[in-house]
């Protein structure tokens, strides 16, 4: 489902380069279920940002689901994001005035379901019973802690049952029993057919995954199976 | 150098109220070096941001030093912290516009020091090559990475030579390497006789700590020394 050729980025701050990403190619077929490590800095992000069709890279192709994404207009990459893709970012990027449910409800605007308030209402009440945070459904990004807020964050990246789930430290702010029971959630989606790729620095939650890519200054280094998953 | 008496903290969100923080006592003594761990929502960071002087408690004493804090008045609580604490935040709080030697450089700015410019130059260099981000001076914080944004947060903690440390989620966003080499950081400043609190949901960190307090739905549950530290 995802197919990166090659793929580089570079930034361009004043006079510095920065290159981020450096010639990656990777392979990931529908049902994986992937854990991507690395330094800090190693472009980890970067490079998920690029397969969440937020960024273009600077060089090589990225495939998805067999279309190359670098022939696509802006508004064609947002339909594909909306139809396909979940993403949980590392800085979690909440609506600061709107309440966890209402940022859950996001992306179901976007995609023009002809779905009622009501139901709106519920799927988002209901993504967020999964992540055990029903009882901070009206509290505003604010009013939650740093962990409740990255829940609001995962929710929202699966409230609408996208193929391809992409998460960016999606337990860097939880405690080891939340990040297990996020996991477990994980892990069900992923049995149910959902492509899942996630950044992780804790080799104990790149334990649960099936397979563990590691990169370092912009590039794989290690990719290989989780041993008896 | 850090006694909580009774602490309690209650929110008001609408019709409801959220008791944060249930009475908790505790008492630190310069020189410690203490890791805070509970789950998500068990009201670490409250307590935190109470004994950092950003917030009051609902309830019970806080004296910092012997002095009661709930006697000063916002300038008083504003000099305590520029003078005695380095922060760490959860969410970084960085400021956007700026870069990053200019974030290191804030605190300095509030001491009103006869510093010049030069010298804040050189001192908020030398934090940030602490953290391994000299390379990064200049870069704004949406041009950093994660963990390199989390990394600008500790250096701004420490510019001030302060001679309390308070620290939450510190390394959720670091690799394991960089992580430890945070840890080790601390260790060194610890030694040095700089009072640490830090907040980790992670096992590996606390142990390099000295002493492990466990939270729990706004209680201490557990207080204990770290085995052969
Ligand atoms: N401004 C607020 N208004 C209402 N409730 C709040 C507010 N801030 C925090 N809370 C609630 O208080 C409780 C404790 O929050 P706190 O941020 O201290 O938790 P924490 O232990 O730091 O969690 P985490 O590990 O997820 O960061 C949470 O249940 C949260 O929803
Ligand atoms: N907009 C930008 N402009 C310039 N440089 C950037 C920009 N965004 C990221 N970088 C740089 O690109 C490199 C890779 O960043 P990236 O965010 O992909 O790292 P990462 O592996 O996710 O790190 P972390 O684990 O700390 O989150 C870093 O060195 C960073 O400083
Ligand atoms: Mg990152
Ligand atoms: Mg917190």
């Amino acid at each position: 489902v995802i197919k990166l050729d090659d793929i580089r980025k570079t930034y361009h701050t004043g006079e510095v380069e920065v290159h981020a990403v450096r010639g990656v190619s990777l392979e990931i077929l529908p049902g994986e279920f992937v854990a991507v490590m690395g330094a800090s800095g190693s472009g980890k992000s970067t490079l998920m940002n690029i397969v969440g069709c937020l960024d273009r890279p600077t060089g090589g192709r990225y495939f998805l689901d067999g279309t190359d994404v670098s022939e696509l207009d802006r508004d064609d990459l947002a339909d594909i994001r909306n139809q396909k893709i979940g993403f949980v970012f590392q800085g979690f990027n909440l609506l600061s005035r709107t309440s966890a449910r209402e940022n859950v409800e996001m992306p179901m605007l976007y995609r023009h379901d002809q779905r009622s308030a009501r139901e709106l209402h519920e799927k988002a009440t209901r993504a967020l019973e999964t992540v055990n945070l029903a009882d901070r459904a009206d509290h505003h990004p604010s009013q939650l802690s740093g962990g409740q807020q990255q829940r609001v964050a995962i929710a929202r990246a699966l409230v609408n049952q996208p193929a391809l789930l992409l998460a960016d430290e999606p337990t860097g702010n939880l405690d080891s029993r939340t990040s297990i029971e996020i996991m477990g959630v994980f892990q069900q989606l992923n049995a149910q057919g959902i492509t899942i790729v996630m950044v992780t620095h804790e080799p104990d939650i790149a334990r649960f995954t099936k397979r563990n890519v590691v990169m370092s200054d912009g590039v794989v280094t290690t990719d290989a199976p989780v041993a008896d998953r």
